[in-house]
């Protein structure tokens, strides 16, 4: 998974 | 992923799609503020330049091809479209955003998490996002006569940014050092934005009158 940020948001 | 991201994509979504359908069926953008919508593409360009070198889900590449998508053409009618751009008023939309920008790109240079080009852009991103919907509320504020789907439209905007509050305040309580200063400020100056317009949103459509907006 994308370190731990908010990247995972759209 | 959470329901109350989802549900604030969704919600995003309906925004773009009530908009849309406004200028695609009745063919007139009159009320919209196209200096917000140039906002909210430099956003979506800005924000998405990973779309094709970090894959995160198949969900999140087609939404950001859809915000992409929709973004730039909604920019597209209300520039270029013979009988649409006719009812822009551009007299009344005159918000310089680039007064805003500029600011986002300065502050996205100084406080970022990582000082490459993608962070900074994507920081940026979520600065312009945080302050796109000022030139619309100020073009609300001129135009007095907001009509429903207008209306609706920042209605929309407003509860899918809440929804983004509510997500972070999960994935807070749910994933441990998920601490994000920059995208939980930024987010929450974007709500608060909405703050006002909410409030006379909800109380036009209780006691069922035209909503006004204070001059």
């Amino acid at each position: 998974t994308p370190d731990q940020t908010t990247k995972d948001e759209l | 992923m959470n329901i109350f991201r989802l549900s604030g994509d969704m919600t995003h979504l309906m925004s773009v799609i009530v908009l849309l359908l406004k200028i695609h069926t009745i063919k007139s953008c009159a009320g919209i503020s196209l200096k917000t919508q140039e906002l909210y593409a430099l956003v979506f360009a800005t924000r998405y330049l990973d779309i094709f070198t970090d894959f995160v889900s198949v969900y999140n590449t087609i939404m950001k091809l859809i915000f992409l998508a929709t973004s730039f053409s909604i920019v597209w009618y209300m520039r270029h479209h013979k009988i649409v751009r006719r009812s822009y008023d551009k007299e009344q939309d005159t918000f310089r955003h680039l007064f805003l920008i500029l600011p986002c790109l300065i502050l996205a240079l100084v406080v970022n998490e990582k000082f490459t080009f993608k962070e900074v852009m994507w920081t940026f991103s979520l600065y312009v996002e945080a302050v796109a919907i000022l030139p619309q509320l100020v073009l609300l504020q001129r135009t007095k006569n907001i009509d429903n789907l207008t209306g609706q439209y920042v209605f929309l905007l407003g509860a899918y940014r809440a929804l983004y509050i509510l997500n972070w305040i999960y994935r807070y309580l749910t994933e441990k050092h998920f601490v994000h200063w920059i995208t939980w400020i930024s987010g929450l100056v974007q709500t608060l934005l909405y703050a006002d317009f909410f409030y006379y949103y909800i109380n036009s459509w209780k006691n069922n009158v035209r909503l006004q907006l204070p001059a």
